[in-house]
């Protein structure tokens, strides 16, 4: 069997699983199926923000590569920023 | 930054949980109750909440481990990233723990950086069902990524904070009439270290419910320690057999003749043995031991002394009692119980005479028909004529006689190890 990566890293999240990741976890809501992802790009920004601050790490609003690595560690399934 | 209430909360204290073995086929339940009570016991440790294995659908908090799409509108992705979820306090799903079956599960406090501690993530999970969301402050089990298996892991203060706004701290612990003992000075490790055995002497007159026994006026144990009887009096727990033996107010009671020993999470409390009449008054002053003891699930305290049985409401004695075993639906023939307990994996109240043992439904005050069998046909492993059994905070059952005991395992239905292991080694480090 190919040998597994350790800590189980998963392929790098690409433009749409950023979205998926932040809309799954409660930083975006849930895009409007009416008016698909309008999201803004400042939303996005703020919503790596929040994700960077409840992670801990440098709170830039860009999807660096601090960013990317904390996206891929395994985690609780419930949204961290709840309604 | 820090722990996040989510809103509900439950209104009882005493949960109850049920782990449903569903996909299970590949893990060992028995690890996966351990883990799971371990979790548990985290957020037991540091606030007034007790938790109870039920083997009942209608649990409190109840564990799934399930795969991709389940039901829930959170479908798992398989191995890594979401491990798990729970929900929080309510109805339906309320309170209930989802692990993803596809995760290389570690148990039992197994290392590999490859698996994931089973322990760490259902520790986390029961945070969510108990109340709490994530929390944002480095380090605190209820971030949302998980970090690794601490072996000798102890609630963050962000989570500890965060559990006793919920549901209090341990120590408000209002425990019905019993009183607490707390001693004021940090009690000392251990249950080899014996207290000074001095007489506790007061020149005003006694508080005491009873008359003195001897010329000594013994404070009553209300208001101080427990009295500490003159060395010659008390039994030895390193050389003993044993009467009885229950948990009554997550407290662990060793009984023998006129007295009991009281054992709390930190060991055997200073100041016992203490006479079990200064815990609970009115019973018969010529009593010489007694034979069983139980807490039922209203929290009564039930103790049965030859053919009668006494029903306390902390330490008092409920109005109406002492009633003879009959009143139970036990035999006329029977002229005591050797010992009683409330079995975890269902709920039923258990009471062994002898060869034979009888089934009791709590719920509606009666005896269950098809009884008495004898003790061997369902308790592989268990001896006749039992000095005691209870249910310990492993969630395990326990069966005493003479000096040793044997350790029940539920799903295996037998003890777990043919010879007894000695009750004076486990319990009071002789």
């Amino acid at each position: 069997r190919p040998v597994e990566q350790s800590n189980k890293i998963r392929s790098p999240p690409v433009h749409e699983d950023v979205y998926g990741y932040l809309t799954k976890f409660g930083y975006l809501p849930e895009s409007d199926l009416a008016t698909g992802n309008l999201q803004t790009v400042d939303q996005l920004h703020d919503a790596l923000r929040t994700l960077q601050t409840y992670g801990n790490i440098p709170v830039t609003g860009k999807l660096d590569a601090e960013t990317k690595e904390l996206m891929r560690k395994p985690r609780c399934g419930v949204p961290d920023v709840t309604p | 930054k820090r722990y996040t209430l989510h809103g509900q909360k439950w209104q009882h204290v005493n949960l109850t949980w049920s782990l449903r073995t569903r996909h299970l086929e590949r893990m060992d339940h028995g690890w996966v109750r351990s883990d799971l009570h371990k979790a548990l016991e985290i957020w037991s440790k540091h606030s007034k909440l007790t938790f109870r294995e039920i083997n009942s659908e209608t649990a409190d908090i109840l564990v799934y481990f399930e795969k991709g799409y389940h039901g829930d509108g959170y479908p798992f992705d398989g191995r890594g990233q979401v491990l798990a979820h729970a929900f929080f306090p309510g109805t339906g799903h309320g309170g209930d723990a989802h692990f993803d079956v596809e995760e290389d599960w570690l148990l039992n406090g197994e290392q590999n950086n490859e698996g994931t501690s089973l322990y760490t993530v259902a520790a986390h999970e029961f945070g969510h069902s108990l109340g709490l969301a994530h929390s944002s402050v480095g380090g605190a089990l209820m971030s949302p990524w998980y970090q690794g298996l601490q072996s000798d892991f102890e609630l963050p203060d962000d989570d500890r904070l965060g559990i006793q706004v919920l549901y209090d701290s341990k120590n408000d612990k209002k425990w019905g009439n019993i009183p607490v003992y707390r001693p004021a000075a940090p009690r000392p490790n251990y249950p080899n270290t014996i207290p000074p055995r001095t007489t506790v002497r007061t020149t005003t007159s006694s508080t005491s419910t009873t008359t003195p026994r001897t010329t000594t006026t013994y404070t009553n144990i209300r208001t101080r320690q427990p009295d500490i009887p003159p060395a010659n009096d008390k039994p030895d727990f390193c050389n003993t057999t044993f009467d009885a033996v229950s948990i009554i107010r997550k407290d662990l009671f060793f009984f023998k003749g006129k007295y009991s020993w009281r054992l709390g999470d930190k060991g055997l409390y200073s100041g016992y043995p203490a006479l079990i009449s200064r815990l609970w008054y009115n019973l018969p002053e010529d009593m010489n031991q007694v034979d069983a003891v139980y807490e039922r699930q209203d929290h009564k305290i039930v103790f049965f002394i030859g053919r009668s049985f006494y029903v306390f409401n902390g330490n008092i004695l409920v109005p109406g009692y002492p009633k003879p075993l009959t009143a139970l639906g036990l035999p006329e023939r029977l002229d005591h119980v050797d010992a009683v307990t409330v079995w975890g994996h269902n709920s039923k109240t258990y009471i062994f005479s002898g060869t034979e043992y009888w089934r009791y439904d709590d719920e509606t005050d009666r005896m269950e028909l098809g009884y008495p069998r004898d003790i061997m046909t369902i308790w592989k492993g268990v001896g006749y004529n039992l000095n005691a059994a209870f249910q310990w905070h492993d969630g395990a059952t326990y069966f005493l006689k003479n000096r040793g005991f044997w350790k029940f395992n539920d799903l295996r239905m037998r003890v777990e190890q043919e010879e007894p292991r000695s009750i004076g080694e486990f319990w009071f480090n002789c």
